[in-house]
């Protein structure tokens, strides 16, 4: 499930705003 | 758990929804009623002033399949397609909101990593489509961080699908609001809302429950406090987490539509993420 929310993923593992959305 | 403990969480819980969400209720009232002086929003009621408005929207381009050369035919179809480009960037921005927002919920961030994803997934367009109705009347809605009041004719008046769109928020808004809801209290039903441990593919449903329904309670207590005149307050916003799925449900639904229908439409990456094998 990670792999296919990669975004999602990303903004779940990261504490500040980190992608370029 | 002891009522002090829940008084804790709903503080906490409203501290994270007022760090993380800049549109509150209370501010988004305050602007729908007149009373912010001289920053009244921009009306957006027929084409030419929606692109008058355009400017006060935040717009990031969402690149486009190919650039075809503008006729005469397709421009207001053009506006259209970037007022719906608008509309996605902000609502990819709400879902960083709401993921912060869910991060700060206690215990959200110990529960599996992939089981997070899928709270998200089939959590964040209930939680925007609630977060939707303190910026709507029943005459329009505001947009653009409250710096815009689009008009719901206006939004009725545009071409298929695109008029479709927002008349199902503005029916449930509109009741949604009689129950008159604070931003604290707004701040746990989004809580409650995003732990759902009924949602497809949960790995480990006990321990979302388990955190639930401490929220539950809180919030039992909160509007029992906060509402102490309005009678069964809680069972009525319980009710509404079972129109809020059909909601969404119609809304990926006719966003899966525009999909095939419009060659130019470009859906944002996150929200295709969150909108694959939704419903």
């Amino acid at each position: 499930l990670k792999e296919k929310h990669k975004i999602l993923h990303q903004l779940l593992q990261n504490s500040t705003s980190p992608v370029d959305l | 758990p002891e009522a002090a403990d829940l008084r804790a969480l709903s503080r906490h819980l409203y501290e994270a929804y007022l760090k993380y969400f800049p549109l509150t209720k209370a501010k988004a009232r305050a602007i729908l009623s007149g009373k912010t002086g001289d920053n009244a929003p921009f009306v957006i009621h027929d084409m030419k002033s929606l692109m008058e408005g355009e400017q006060f929207i935040n717009c990031k381009q969402i690149p486009t399949q190919e650039h075809q050369p503008q006729t005469s035919c397709n421009i207001l179809d053009a506006v259209e397609l970037r007022f719906f480009h608008s509309c996605q960037s902000r609502s990819a921005e709400a879902v960083r909101e709401v993921t912060e927002f869910a991060k700060s919920i206690p215990g959200f961030i110990n529960l599996d990593l992939n089981d997070q994803v899928t709270l998200l997934k089939y959590g964040v367009i209930e939680v925007l489509i609630i977060m939707m109705a303190p910026l709507m009347n029943k005459d329009g809605t505001l947009i653009a961080y409250g710096q815009i009041f689009m008009t719901r004719e206006f939004l009725k008046s545009l071409r298929k699908p695109f008029c479709q769109m927002m008349e199902p928020k503005f029916e449930f808004s509109v009741k949604f609001n009689t129950l008159e809801l604070d931003d604290s209290d707004m701040a746990l039903f989004l809580a409650v809302i995003i732990l759902s441990g009924d949602r497809p593919g949960l790995l480990n449903v006990k321990p979302i429950e388990q955190l639930q329904e401490t929220v539950l309670h809180a919030l039992e207590l909160q509007l029992k406090l906060n509402h102490p005149d309005s009678l069964q307050l809680f069972a009525k916003l319980l009710q509404k987490m079972t129109d809020l799925r059909q909601i969404v449900t119609d809304h990926v639904h006719l966003i899966q539509l525009l999909k095939k229908t419009e060659v130019d439409m470009c859906l944002h990456p996150l929200l295709q993420e969150i909108m694959k094998d939704l419903y």
